[in-house]
């Protein structure tokens, strides 16, 4: 499967970011928001 | 959704949270944002199954990647204006 990280750094990116945390609780209220009609 | 976009341009309406992940991505080179946006979709996609929304889940996953294709520009990111997501196909690998 090809995943995201095709370039290695950024994976390192990701990881130092702590998978951008802040982005995926964003991304998840959004969704279920939305989801929720 | 466009709405949502306008809304959100100026770092001072931006709700706090969203601030937040505007920074984040704002410490990524521009080569990465978009694959780290990915990984990031991805990881929320995996929480929801989780949490088993069934009935909506091909909803909530498109909104999940709809909202990430425009984080880049709601959040000012220099050189990226949107990333290409398909939620079912295996996106462009960056």
């Amino acid at each position: 499967q090809a995943g995201p990280f095709r370039i290695p750094r950024c994976r390192k990116e990701f990881r130092q970011a702590q998978h951008l945390r802040a982005c995926q609780q964003w991304l998840h209220r959004q969704a279920m928001q939305s989801g929720s009609g | 959704f466009e709405d949502d976009m306008e809304n959100q341009q100026g770092p001072q309406q931006r709700p706090p949270l969203l601030q937040q992940c505007c920074n984040e991505l704002h410490q990524e080179e521009a080569l990465c944002v978009c694959p780290t946006l990915k990984g990031a979709s991805k990881a929320v996609r995996q929480q929801v199954r989780q949490q088993g929304h069934q009935q909506q889940m091909q909803h909530v996953i498109s909104r999940i990647y709809q909202t990430a294709t425009h984080l880049p520009r709601v959040c000012n990111i220099p050189q990226v204006s949107v990333c290409p997501f398909q939620k079912t196909m295996p996106g462009p690998s960056y």
